[in-house]
């Protein structure tokens, strides 16, 4: 993942379909928030992603790419999944 | 704090002891000696040591360790490929698995006032959060905890909070020599519920 590309999706909201959506769906999915999406559409399936991901990580949840949500999708991290039970298998 | 689906923890008695290596085929190539690494890693198995009746020790025969410690790139055979520069830092498993990996990539730093690269990231805080994953712990809500996901570069995060604590604590029981004199009492009360 280049993280840096979430900061040009900073204010898309629901229903647009924008270019790097899709990177924005495979890192949801990596972290356990979402199913496999391929497609570039701000969909209600990433709006409640999104929701997911700001109630796990204690930000305000608004359901929308909001700076504090990108600063935290933009930050290092580890590769753990935040919901490894339910989208990953931890690989023992 | 949070836990792995299932709540897996190591099984042994209690007080356990368990074993930690670094990986021969799989060293750090940075600035930091060997020393230093393991200097890191061993006051980060100390912290949670001081918690929890565990105890850690280094161990020479890395095929026997529990707890195996290495730096990986790119794919390195797990599924989990690591990404280059920021973005993931490291991973590690769930109990008992003992598999702790670090992205090579990384300029891991021990000190700021030596490395100076805006990327660096701290070698003792990572390693200290992976290990609350060997030990059973998920990421938590509380960004203050060891256990929040993410960690910004030339950020430390070192000291276990109360929500790292209790989490643990509930895996382990208490270690008899803890003592709730180090943490503050807003701390200690901030993660009350959860």
């Amino acid at each position: 993942h280049n993280l840096h590309e979430f900061e040009k999706l900073r204010g898309a909201i629901k229903g647009s379909s924008v270019n790097g959506i899709s990177q924005l769906k495979r890192y949801l999915h990596r972290f356990g928030y979402l199913e496999a999406q391929a497609d570039d559409v701000f969909d209600s399936n990433l709006e409640n992603a999104i929701t997911k991901f700001q109630e796990k990580l204690g930000l305000p949840v608004t359901g929308k790419l909001d700076s504090p949500t990108v600063l935290e999708l933009m930050s290092p991290r580890c590769g753990v999944p935040d919901f490894p039970g339910k989208l990953h298998r931890i690989k023992n | 704090y949070a836990y792995f689906e299932g709540r897996p923890r190591w099984g042994r008695n209690i007080p356990m002891r368990l074993t930690y290596a670094f990986s021969p085929a799989n060293p750090i190539n940075s600035s930091l000696s060997k020393e230093e690494i393991r200097a890191a890693f061993r006051r980060s198995f100390g912290r949670w040591a001081s918690v929890i009746p565990v105890a850690f020790e280094e161990a020479g025969d890395y095929g026997g360790a529990d707890i195996k410690i290495g730096f990986y790139s790119g794919e390195h055979g797990d599924g989990e490929a690591f990404d280059g520069v920021l973005g993931v830092l490291a991973h590690a498993f769930s109990p008992e698995s003992g598999r702790f990996h670090l992205d090579a990539a990384e300029t891991w730093a021990v000190d700021f006032e030596r490395e100076k690269s805006a990327a660096a990231v701290d070698l003792e805080s990572v390693a200290t959060h992976e290990i609350g994953h060997l030990l059973g712990l998920g990421h938590t809500a509380v960004k203050e905890a060891v256990m929040y996901p993410s960690l910004r570069p030339r950020e430390t995060k070192v000291e276990l909070k109360m929500d790292d604590v209790k989490g643990v604590q509930a895996l382990y029981g208490s270690n008899p020599n803890f003592s709730l004199g180090a943490f503050s009492e807003s701390d200690i009360y901030s993660n009350g519920g959860n």
